[in-house]
């Protein structure tokens, strides 16, 4: 449903860092804070920042749309589930 | 793993000089997976070398482990659990260990057939026995564990590819894998993307939903994508008939209920109606009566639940025995497992007689005589019938899988947490379990990927993956194509890939293909990825250059011509691919070029086709044209042929399989 929170793995332009920000953890958790209306505190649960640049976040479908209008956002994909082989 | 280092000629590798020597000490596998199992002998570090000094992991604490389970084999160990838990709630961790502890037993197992220590006198309850040893026995193990019981999540996948990069592994493997999608979407290509950029060497398994085409997984080309085959050995457990008959089935059963005398056979699903029937031919939970399966040898199908619960039903309905029986889906292909009870696997044609005969005969009975371990078994390689195929469906002009590496019944280290056949009420305990899987072959893969880097720490990803696949071979033991174990017959590019990987060779291929991180970068922009997905993958902004005229001109080691046939057209279509080689090999050497390839269908013409490499590390390049006949193919349905091309020096053959698509 639209408001099922769900894991999302954000892709971000590192370089697009509004200047206002001292460091990427800060950025990406006032960023996802400014979609989540009431509930304040946001959930960040990786930080990537070696092989991939971006995040993973807990949001429902609305938060997921809005975010990823913001600017340095380049996409945000809903989590997945692998298997052994 | 027991035998496969021999049938791989790794005996013979540490002889080798230079090459051999160094055993790959300073390389350290990441491996992602189930976790780890401190304990096992084959993490044990003695006379080990100080670690490696660009090491930077750590061994993280968690349930059940500390700091201390790591030593200079097993220099890293971490766990991921964050999108775990964020899906299914926290860990129990009465239930589950929430450490880098292994309690499934698939992560101790790929870790240790990648770069675990020589055990001797290794087996499982008999089978397989031998020195059990990694590919790279030097080597270093990081076990980054991302699947738990509920499964792999992509949120912790990522996490431990980018921890694993900042810690400094210079392989990666991952025996695991998901459905198909767009590489930016994709938590492994994402990724291994990074970490091919920092110069790791990334290993992963093709899948097991072969013999179905197009059922690959892990097709990115920077990732090494590995199917399954067999090695030369066999555990054979005969069927004795009523009627003299006997037939050949496999079995890894140690138990004190020998079947030494014949007792009644019965096969629950001989009352199935034809359109599927009764499901007690499954042999699944509770549709077993006692009163009919009591005492006697249970025929079962494969299918819906996992080979060994089928036998746990059977011993739990007081069956003596189980024959299980492949189905139209797995063939011929034998798999063998360490059942609760006197039990062989059967193909579908043995099968579909042992069931003749049940139904033909009053009161038939039979037993089951268990051979132990056999070597030498021809032919082989096979590839297995469940090894994922071809062709690639995401960009059909790369060649997918790379290459195949032993995968059915490998015997590699085993969690203390459970027993073999993974079951809750199988109470034994073994530090040696067999199992089959591409999640097998893929740390073959990645073992041998740690010698090559040992060996030629200067080499890039991309020319360690050339090297395994240009010396790959295509001919079993009984010097006959590589056959496939769905069909029996010849298998091709779609199944193996450039063929079975051959380390020895692979040390010293003569040319290499090599591809640069802006090379992946070109192929993004030739499959038309928008400049915000291109950013995703490589991190910054930038500009295509546009340098190849499609995705099949990214140098890779093999080829893949597809011909895009317009609807009522006539003419030939020409596909044109560039390809440049760099020589790892001595300065002065001369290669001329030979190519096979379907004369009815496709000429093929190579410029130049001699090339002359006076230095070392000198690169030359050549254009192979193909120019396909416009074949009356069906809208939808994809056509396919297979040839091959070989560079050669008289000492190294390069060889690159060719595929040849309408």
């Amino acid at each position: 449903s639209e408001g099922e929170t769900k894991t999302y793995i954000v892709h971000v332009a590192k370089s697009q860092m509004p200047a206002s920000f001292m460091s990427h953890e800060h950025w990406y958790t006032s960023a996802v804070e400014s979609v989540m209306g009431e509930e304040k505190e946001a959930s960040i649960l990786y930080d990537y920042a070696d092989a991939f640049h971006g995040f993973a976040t807990r949001l429902n479908a609305a938060q997921a749309e809005a975010l990823e209008k913001q600017e340095g956002i380049l996409g945000i994909y809903p989590e997945t589930v692998y298997e052994l082989h | 793993t027991t035998r496969s280092p021999g049938f791989l000629g790794l005996d013979a590798v540490a002889s080798m000089r230079p090459e051999g020597a160094n055993m790959g000490h300073d390389v350290v596998v990441g491996v992602l997976d189930t976790g780890v199992w401190p304990e096992s002998e084959s993490f044990s570090d003695h006379e080990m070398g100080p670690v490696p000094a660009h090491w930077k992991g750590v061994c993280e604490v968690g349930t059940a482990f500390n700091s201390s389970h790591c030593n200079k084999k097993l220099v890293g160990a971490r766990f991921f659990a964050r999108g775990y838990e964020a899906a299914v709630g926290p860990i129990n961790e009465t239930a589950e260990f929430k450490s880098p502890r292994d309690q499934d037993g698939h992560g101790t197992h790929t870790a240790a057939t990648a770069a675990g220590a020589p055990v001797e006198n290794a087996s499982l309850l008999g089978y397989a026995e031998g020195i059990a040893r990694g590919m790279a026995p030097k080597a270093r193990i990081a076990a980054y564990k991302v699947c738990w019981v509920g499964g792999c999540f992509s949120s912790d996948i990522l996490a431990a590819i980018d921890k694993g990069v900042a810690d400094g592994v210079n392989v990666l493997s991952l025996s695991l894998g998901g459905g198909i999608a767009p590489y930016y979407r994709d938590a492994i290509s994402l990724g291994t993307f990074g970490a091919m950029e920092k110069g790791v060497f990334v290993s992963c398994s093709a899948g097991n939903s072969g013999p179905d085409a197009v059922s690959l997984s892990n097709v990115a080309p920077w990732i090494a994508t590995i199917g399954a085959s067999t090695l030369d050995r066999d555990f054979p457990a005969f069927i004795r008939l009523g009627n003299g008959m006997n037939y050949s089935g496999v079995s890894l059963y140690h138990g004190r209920q020998v079947l030494g005398t014949s007792v009644p056979l019965v096969y629950p699903g001989a009352n199935s109606s034809s359109t599927g029937g009764s499901p007690m031919n499954l042999c699944l939970a509770g549709t077993l009566d006692p009163k009919t399966v009591a005492g006697k040898i249970v025929v079962c199908d494969r299918g819906i639940t996992p080979r060994v619960a089928k036998g746990a039903v059977v011993k739990a309905a007081g069956g003596a025995g189980m024959v299980l029986t492949n189905t139209e889906a797995n063939g011929e292909e034998l798999v063998a497992d360490c059942h609760l009870i006197p039990a062989s696997a059967v193909g579908k044609k043995t099968g579909d007689v042992i069931k003749q005969y049940i139904q033909s005969t009053p009161n038939p009975t039979g037993t089951i005589l268990f051979k132990g371990t056999v070597l030498g078994v021809k032919p082989s390689p096979v590839v297995a019938a469940f090894s994922s195929r071809g062709p690639n469906i995401v960009n059909p002009e790369i060649l997918k899988p790379d290459m195949i590496a032993p995968g059915v019944n490998i015997l590699a280290a085993w969690t203390g947490f459970q027993g073999p056949t993974g079951l809750s009420n199988d109470p034994r305990r073994v530090k040696f379990n067999i199992i089959s899987g591409t999640s097998m072959s893929c740390p073959h893969v990645s073992g041998i990927a740690a010698l090559l880097k040992g060996a030629h720490p200067e080499w890039s990803p991309a020319a360690i993956k050339s090297a395994l696949m240009t010396t790959a071979y295509t001919l079993d033991n009984t010097k006959k194509k590589l056959m496939d174990a769905a069909t029996g017959n010849a298998s091709g590019p779609f199944d193996y890939g450039a063929g079975h990987v051959d380390p020895r060779k692979a040390l010293n291929p003569g040319l290499v293909y090599d591809i640069t991180a802006e090379d992946y970068i070109e192929f993004l922009c030739s499959i038309k990825y928008s400049p915000t997905e291109i950013y995703s993958l490589a991190k910054r902004n930038y500009t295509c250059r546009n340098t190849f005229r499609s995705p099949g001109d990214l140098n890779y080691p093999s080829i893949s011509a597809v011909f895009n046939v317009e609807s009522n057209s006539t003419s030939d279509i020409v596909v044109k691919y560039t390809r440049t080689l760099t020589n790892v090999g001595s300065a002065g050497s001369t290669y001329n070029v030979s190519v096979a390839y379907p004369l009815k269908e496709v000429s093929t013409v190579v410029e130049p086709r001699v090339l002359h490499f006076a230095q070392p590390n000198e690169k030359k390049t050549y254009t192979i044209t193909f120019t396909g006949k416009s074949l009356p193919v069906v809208p939808g349905l994809l056509v396919a042929t297979f040839g091959s091309l070989t560079w050669s020096d008289g000492v190294h053959d390069v060889r690159s399989p060719i595929s040849f698509s309408w």
